[in-house]
């Protein structure tokens, strides 16, 4: 049940990075051993954590995907016991060009974390909006993809870029990535447009889509100002109760 | 007057397109002659038109960034009288990796843009949420960027990269890159998250920041499924509204 997961989206601003934050705090104060991988260059992860700014001994992932730096040196411990970070900073921006030469470019990712399975019950990647190396590295790392969609028009039209990137992963570079799931974000059940998108989706994906939610929720997007996980800044909170119940839904999931 | 303006903010999701579509078709409508340019290998610009998988007969963007296609062949008229655009599509996301090893890597859609200067009131290009070579190419080609902001932490915290990237591109490439000005979006006045960020961006942007605030406005979510900028979709809705004022702001701004 040990799975490295991607959680990814071409389309900007569909709920990435507050998925990442708020599962893995979720699964860490259950008691599992989580590691958060930040792979965008804006790090929104590493600061929503907290650690905007620091870097381990090694530096951050820019140099793990870059140098041979051992994955030891760049990995934080953070406020959440049982929670770990890579962290990110605006230098992933220049890793997009550097690696275009570099031997194995889709493959650095993944050859910082094989060795990191055995210490972590689950890996989440945070990737940045595109589908460029740093995404595809990610991609090649995982062993699914946890898909966000926010309920609008031009987040379904990218679904099929996606789905497209991931079967020429799954073809050429890692045959066994899955789709861990896909999660309606910021819903709302007032409009039309929430309720059609949801069920395009659903006719789609079937059974993957996850039954858990997440609505529009203002704590979920007041929490990074605090930097911390939504789910320590108001647990109460309805976002932070549908992440805790995604969380479980995912190790239902898996237990099944 | 004549003026290229780049819409860029690498935060996904703050409503670039969006801006994009709505302004310009605004501009359109009031008799001025305007050019849209899809940088955004997502294509949403071109669907939000409602040209969909259109090419022109020498191609999309892409073939102006990576051959010497003419670009008059690339341009198509819109459903709105005086409004071209230069669509995009998938492909795109080859060329970031394929302009890294291109000479004058970042000047390619300047020299595009450049002969179409006397034929067009207004030129906006759409840019893809990062900061790599497709956004760079923008920032080179434009007299000016238009910002979108999101007023939430994630996008805040975003704008001192782009403030950087700018100021490189100034320095190195073209020395004239102004800010056309930071357009507030999405905004809900009923949080205090909202507020607080539209306090801090004026204390530092100042007079930079449109008067014209953009609302959060369902019309504006459902427009792109309907393939109709919002502004024709439903001229009466308070998006809609807010993108006429904005597109009157800025001819005021100029004229002055
Ligand atoms: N369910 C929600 N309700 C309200 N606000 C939300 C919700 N989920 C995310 N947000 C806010 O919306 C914005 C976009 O979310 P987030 O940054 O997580 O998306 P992303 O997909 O990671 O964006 P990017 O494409 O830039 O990486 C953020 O400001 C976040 O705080
Ligand atoms: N003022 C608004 N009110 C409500 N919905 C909006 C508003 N502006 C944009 N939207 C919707 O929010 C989503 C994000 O907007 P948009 O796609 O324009 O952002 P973007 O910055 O271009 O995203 P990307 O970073 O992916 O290119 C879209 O589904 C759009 O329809
Ligand atoms: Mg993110
Ligand atoms: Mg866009």
């Amino acid at each position: 049940n040990k799975r490295i997961i991607a959680i990814a989206n071409q389309k900007g601003g569909v709920g990435k990075t507050t998925t990442a934050i708020n599962v893995a705090t979720s699964l860490a104060l259950a008691g599992r051993r989580v590691l958060l991988v930040d792979v965008d260059p804006q790090g929104n992860l590493t600061s929503g954590v907290g650690l905007k700014g620091q870097r381990g001994e090694g530096g951050t992932v820019y140099e793990a995907l870059t140098s041979d730096v051992s994955p030891d040196s760049i990995i934080l411990p953070t406020q959440v016991e049982n929670l770990s970070l890579m962290p990110a900073d605006r230098n992933l921006t220049g890793a997009e060009i550097e690696l275009v030469s570099m031997p194995d470019r889709e493959r650095r990712l993944q050859r910082v974390l094989e060795p990191l399975r055995g210490r972590f019950d689950h890996i989440f990647i945070d990737c940045p909006p595109s589908l460029g190396l740093l995404t595809l590295n990610a991609l090649v790392a995982a062993d699914a993809v946890l898909i966000p969609l926010h309920c609008e028009y031009f987040a379904l039209e990218g679904l099929a870029d996606l789905v497209g990137t991931m079967r020429r992963v799954r073809g050429a570079l890692n045959p066994a990535l899955d789709i861990e799931g896909v999660l309606l974000t910021m819903y709302d059940d007032r409009t039309n447009l929430g309720q059609l998108v949801a069920r395009d989706v659903r006719e789609f994906f079937k059974e993957k889509v996850f039954n858990t939610i997440i609505p529009r929720n203002v704590r979920l997007g007041e929490a990074p100002s605090h930097g911390m996980p939504a789910v320590l800044y108001d647990a109460k909170s309805r976002g932070a109760a549908a992440y805790v119940a995604l969380a479980k839904e995912m190790l239902e999931r898996h237990a099944a």
